[in-house]
């Protein structure tokens, strides 16, 4: 029921993830490389899909425990 | 070190879940890692309450964003008793913190514990075999269009903006992999998991790792 404007403009978003999927399926090398296609976020344009989905960030760095590099590699 | 390693295939992780439009992937990793470690403990696996953590992390904004560790400090210091999910039901929404008997149902947590592992992943897989699925933050931004394969491009470090759950990892190919569980619903990606190539802090997986302690 919504608009043929607003459905216009979830169109052309979506047409404009396609053109994002030929680009990133571009750097494809292997068959095991990651590909990029038709998904349900694809008629959020990138800062729709960042503004809704990613809400999350860190604590202060200083809250973080860095193990010693060289102790961890040894043990490793 | 195992060259494979997968929480899923003793049966301690739940089921992928769908965050829908709330931005609470920060309570959806952390209640993943408080399921898996209390089966992990030797208890049912079950499905906790992500409601409960974004209604009542109180450090934390709810459906509109919050940190892993703020949630994970709020689990231990109020020492809160996350609930059933089918008692505290998601609505994809913040909404009031509901409280609940003492004889009622949960799981608390004894600690918590936090590290910053870039340039260390062979200590973050053995951290992950020791203590269990991780909750890290990685930028996600590249992960919109993603529909299979190890991402190994275009997902740089530096730029976290989206809480999700290690739950394995995969050395036995050409190109060893994270195994991460998302929130975004079955549909997306592997059955809602992705794949992250190894070694090198790809989306930097391995900047902001945490974990609680049962």
């Amino acid at each position: 029921p919504a608009p043929r404007r607003l459905l216009e403009e979830r169109y052309k978003v979506f047409l404009e993830s396609v053109e994002r999927h030929k680009y990133l399926n571009g750097f494809r090398q292997s068959a095991g490389d990651a590909f990029y296609g038709i998904n349900p976020f694809s008629d959020l344009s990138a800062e729709e899909f960042s503004h809704i989905h990613l809400k999350s960030y860190p604590a202060m760095k200083d809250d973080y425990i860095v193990p010693n590099k060289t102790t961890s590699r040894e043990n490793a | 070190l195992p060259l494979r390693f997968d929480w899923r295939d003793k049966n301690l992780v739940t089921s992928v879940k769908n965050q829908m439009d709330c931005g609470a992937c920060w309570a959806f990793s952390i209640v993943d890692t408080v399921e898996s470690a209390y089966a992990i403990k030797g208890q049912p696996l079950m499905e906790l309450s992500v409601q409960q953590v974004i209604d009542c992390s109180y450090m934390d904004n709810g459906c509109n964003g919050g940190s892993t560790l703020s949630a994970l400090k709020w689990l231990y210091q109020s020492q809160s008793k996350l609930v059933r999910s089918s008692v505290y039901p998601f609505k994809s929404r913040t909404g009031s913190c509901h409280y609940f008997p003492a004889t009622e149902f949960g799981v608390s947590i004894k600690g918590y514990k936090a590290y910053e592992l870039s340039g260390l992943e062979d200590e973050m897989m053995r951290v992950l075999i020791h203590n269990g699925p991780l909750a890290v933050i990685v930028d996600a931004l590249s992960w919109q269009d993603y529909l299979g394969g190890i991402i190994q491009h275009h997902c740089s470090s530096g730029h976290s903006n989206h809480a999700v759950l290690v739950v394995g990892y995969d050395t036995s190919g050409d190109i060893p992999y994270w195994i991460v569980k998302n929130s975004w619903g079955t549909s997306w990606g592997i059955k809602g998991y992705v794949h992250i190539k190894m070694g090198v802090n790809i989306c930097g997986i391995a900047d902001f790792v945490a974990y609680p302690e049962m």
